[in-house]
């Protein structure tokens, strides 16, 4: 199981379709400061149903839509779609590829899809029960946040053990 | 559920001593229960011991040290419940060159089960990977994804070279 | 004292705007009291819009982005009540290159009224700096200062050699 | 005024007497992680009169004398002194030289000096009252520390302008 393709459309400063292909082994990300390398790691927080909005930086349901720059309008809907290759089989899906949607509208609605149905955000966190992937797994350590998996108290540690059980 | 958390908490405890002293070249580590009566209320005391230092409390350590044991400990998780991509936010930020190389060797390891999205500013870690992404604003405030080469000699000279968009 | 920090604060203000741009290569800062009727207790809103982008929440901005905020308020701040001497540690490593050769052209002209005394692994930092002091730990836990000095091109390859103890 | 030398004796890494002579340019420091840079920043700190155990990374008072390391058995005492060139004459007294002198012992005692003769810490905070150095001044950032410049509520941020006031 890995992550094959990602696809980003009005998703921060994503304003344009931009699609990311991905292999099994190790890829990184490079670029100038505040060019969108994070905003990338978000994409991938929230298609797997993030929704605190602070742990996407933001402050409001809406920051994750592409707000306009010097030359653009905003836009009024953020899109990200991730492709999962399934043929482990650890996914409880019969398909060899699983996709995974989500979107937001400045409305304040959002959707949800698998392979491309509509579904609820309890669907993708059922999905994702005991694979080891997910918003609250140790695996995603967001920017300037690995100092947090020793600061925390010591209680806060247990739950990184109880993932891990 | 009792009889799993201490067969996890035991055997992430022994994979930390290895992590740690393979991203430390030596040196110990103890994880202790701070209430092992009470396993749902028990917190987790971490206790470092660098090569050649006396055991010191966790908040004495430089800013180095601490991301270094952190990822330590990530990666013993890792050992114990392998998850299926692991994204890494600029955690080598604070390593100086030889940690960033042996950060680098354990990601190369550990890449065998697990895929990796490392985004970095640091030459080792780039040339660790098997994929480089670019990402640029060319156009203020959109982001946009490039691939790109090494130039220069290995762990030398020379950025990330944009190649084509 | 009401007069002295309203003073003080329109002071600061202007030389943010300055201090900024200087940092991100343009751009436009404000800096907003939330209660201007009770200055003992008024709290101080900064906006932040880097060039090309649109003004946003601050929590937005990228590591790199915050850093260079940051640094830009401190410098503005020492603009208006300069200080004997200034010490920054690693403040200089969320950013990129660039951003680094800029941090150390401000401190490089700062230095005329105020000392500095700047913890880095960045190369462009060292370059700036009329000294360099090296600590290391030939016995283990114990520091000792060497003197080191450049080696290969100007913001090319080489780290910081040891001369001698 | 500058700081023109540092001496350290038994406080934190430093188990044997160290000098740092100081210009009054831009000086680096550098090296390894855990080498005992941030250790440098802290004697000045605490030789400023720093009280809170946490500014300094530790638990206890204690925390800031040698404990000792593979080889060595712990120190006593831990001892700093800060040389400040006073030829512009900022700090209110006679001499062209200040020297400030900051003791701890295992016991818990403490000691100060000023020039040589005993003082209390009252003396030293006095000393450097309406200069911009001392322990809350802005052009001290301790280790990852720069954000806390932004991140603080905006309430917070009005000390920092009071100080420039
Ligand atoms: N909804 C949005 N619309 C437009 N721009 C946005 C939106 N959300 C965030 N941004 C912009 O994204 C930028 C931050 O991008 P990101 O954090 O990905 O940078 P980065 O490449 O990780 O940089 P660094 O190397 O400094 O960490 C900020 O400039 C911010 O203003
Ligand atoms: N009282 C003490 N006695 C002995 N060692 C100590 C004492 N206090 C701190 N240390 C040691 O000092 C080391 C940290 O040093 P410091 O934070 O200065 O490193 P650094 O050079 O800043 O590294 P980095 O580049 O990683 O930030 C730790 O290994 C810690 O164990
Ligand atoms: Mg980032
Ligand atoms: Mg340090």
């Amino acid at each position: 199981m890995y992550l094959k393709r990602l696809e980003l459309q009005g998703f921060k400063t994503f304003a344009d379709r931009t699609e990311l292909d991905l292999t099994s082994g190790i890829t990184a990300i490079v670029g100038p400061n505040g060019a969108g390398k994070s905003n990338i790691l978000d994409a991938i927080l929230w298609a797997l149903g993030e929704q605190n909005v602070r742990s996407l930086r933001g402050s409001r349901s809406q920051d994750v839509i592409f707000s306009g720059s010097d030359k653009r309008r905003p836009v009024g809907m953020a899109e990200v779609t991730m492709t999962i290759d399934n043929s482990s089989g650890r996914l409880p899906l019969e398909f060899s590829e699983v996709t995974i949607t989500r979107r937001a509208f400045r409305s304040g609605d959002s959707e949800y899809f698998i392979n491309k149905t509509p579904c609820r955000l309890r669907d993708i966190y059922e999905l994702f029960m005991d694979t080891g992937v997910g918003r609250e797994a140790y695996s995603i350590v967001s920017q300037g946040e690995l100092d947090a998996v020793l600061s925390a108290r010591p209680e806060d540690r247990r739950s990184l053990f109880e993932e891990a059980a | 559920t009792h009889d799993l958390f201490i067969h996890a908490f035991r055997a992430v405890a022994d994979a930390f001593e290895i992590t740690f002293s393979r991203l430390f070249g030596g040196g110990k580590t103890q994880l202790i229960l701070t209430d092992p009566d009470d396993l749902l209320e028990t917190g987790i005391e971490i206790i470092v011991q660098p090569p050649g230092k006396n055991l010191q409390n966790m908040t004495l350590l430089s800013g180095g040290e601490k991301a270094l044991t952190a990822t330590a400990l990530l990666f013993a998780l890792m050992k114990v419940k392998p998850s299926p991509f692991c994204i890494m936010d600029e955690v080598d930020a604070p390593l100086d060159e030889p940690n960033v190389e042996r950060f680098a060797e354990i990601v190369r390891d550990f890449s065998l089960d697990t895929q990796f999205i490392i985004i970095t500013h640091n030459r080792a870690s780039m040339e660790a990977a098997d994929n480089l992404y670019g990402v640029t604003m060319q156009e203020p405030g959109i982001s946009k994804l490039v691939s790109v080469k090494l130039t220069g000699v290995p762990s030398g000279d020379g950025e990330a070279v944009i190649l084509a968009a």
